[in-house]
Formats: C-alpha cells, sequence, structure tokens
C-alpha cells in the first residue's frame, strides 16, 4: 500500500467520523442527503461481497466492516432516531435512487472485466460510487445555509477519489503498468462531479467566509 | 489477469 492510497483512506474515514460526529453531537442531519447516504449503503454491500470469498489483509477486512457499519448505522440515524430524523430536509432531498442505480445496473451488466455476479455487482459498485454524491450535492445547492460539519463532510468524501486518483497513477508504474478502465475512468467521473463544490469551498475558505453555493 | 485487479483496495 502506497502513501497516496492510505491517506485516501484516511480522508474517507474522516469524512464519516466527521458525519457521525456530527449526527451524534448536534443530534442534527440537516444539510445531509439520505439519498446519497442509502446509495453508500448500496454501493458498500454490492462492493464488499469478495468478505465471504477472499481474505486480503486484516486492515482491508476491518475498514470494509467500518465503512459497512458506518454507513449502515448513518442511514439508521437519519430514519428512525427520534430527534435526528425530524432535522431531515424530506422536502429538499428530492433525487430519485433508480435514476441512478438503474443506468450504472444496466451499464455494469454491458461493461465488466467478467461475468460473474460478484464482479458485475463489484463494477456496479465502482458506477454507482461515481455518481452516488450527486442528490448531496443538489441539497447543498438549495441549502441556504452549510454548515462547517457538512462542508467538511463533503470536501473529504471528494478528496478520497482525488487521492486514488494519484494512487492508480503510482500503482501504474510501480505495478506492472496493469491498466484499470474501469474504476480509473469511474473515479475520475467521481473527481469531476466536486470540482464546482471544491472551487467555492476553497474560496470561502480562503477568504474566510461561509460557504454557500450558487443556485 | 494480474491479482492486482485493484481489489486489494477499498
Amino acid at each position: 500500500m502506497n502513501v497516496f492510497r492510505l491517506a485516501g483512506d484516511m480522508t474517507h474515514l474522516l469524512s464519516i467520523i466527521i458525519l457521525l460526529l456530527k449526527i451524534r453531537a448536534t443530534k442534527s442531519c440537516t444539510g445531509i442527503s439520505l439519498k446519497t447516504q442509502e446509495l453508500y449503503v448500496i454501493v458498500f454491500l454490492t462492493r464488499y461481497l469478495d468478505l465471504f470469498t477472499k481474505y486480503i489483509s486484516f486492515y482491508n477486512t476491518t475498514m470494509k466492516l467500518v465503512f459497512l457499519g458506518t454507513s449502515i448505522s448513518i442511514v439508521w440515524y437519519m430514519r428512525y432516531h427520534k430527534v435526528v430524523k425530524q432535522t431531515y430536509n424530506k422536502d429538499q432531498d428530492t433525487f430519485r435512487h433508480y435514476f441512478l442505480a438503474i443506468p450504472c445496473f444496466l451499464l455494469a451488466l454491458l461493461i465488466h472485466h467478467e461475468f460473474t455476479v460478484i464482479e458485475v455487482l463489484w463494477t456496479f459498485s465502482i458506477y454507482l460510487e461515481a455518481v452516488a454524491i450527486l442528490p448531496q450535492l443538489v441539497l447543498l445547492q438549495r441549502s441556504r445555509n452549510i454548515d462547517n460539519l457538512t462542508g467538511n463532510y463533503v470536501f473529504l468524501l471528494g478528496a478520497y477519489r482525488a487521492l486514488y486518483l494519484v494512487n492508480w497513477v503510482y500503482r501504474y508504474f510501480t505495478e506492472n503498468h496493469l491498466v484499470r478502465w474501469i474504476p480509473w475512468l469511474s473515479g475520475l467521473v467521481q473527481t469531476t462531479l466536486y470540482a464546482d463544490f471544491f472551487y467555492y469551498y476553497i474560496k470561502s475558505w480562503k477568504n474566510n467566509e461561509k460557504l454557500q453555493l450558487p443556485a | 489477469a494480474k491479482t492486482s485487479s485493484l481489489k486489494d483496495e477499498l
């Protein structure tokens, strides 16, 4: 494992910790899209099926279980916690899951490395992860006030895949020049979707202003 | 295909 990959994983983990912290400490999930969070549960469930078939490392297994556990608990808080669920911006979080999930599934059926259940679902999870942030970005754009924790959460979540891109470049040159178009292009799309957000996040940070996205 | 198909990632 190289330093970029580790930095990516840590950024990803930190983003989730920040989100859980926000929910648990402030008993509020304002500005957080349940649609996006549910899509991440689907992403992790379909990607980590190999937990049962293949052992890679203690680190790998632990992180997979942490990502599964935390993503499920975030959805649980937003749907069922009697205080938290009342802070959910349901009327503004209107993006349809299936608009994203169905095309990704069809694409995974068409374009994959190997036609097996595990491989197609893994590919589906890669495609779905790339676009799963969209409901969250739409919700942010509709929010008048984006609190710091939410802004930092989205920033770190975007930074994680950008670090993975660097990791793939590094791996390409250090490990037999393996070409992996599916995750590479998906990761590139995923990072590009954040470009606009990154721009306004960094601008607000530099000017010491409150983050707000233009409508 | 080689084993390092990025399946060792998260």
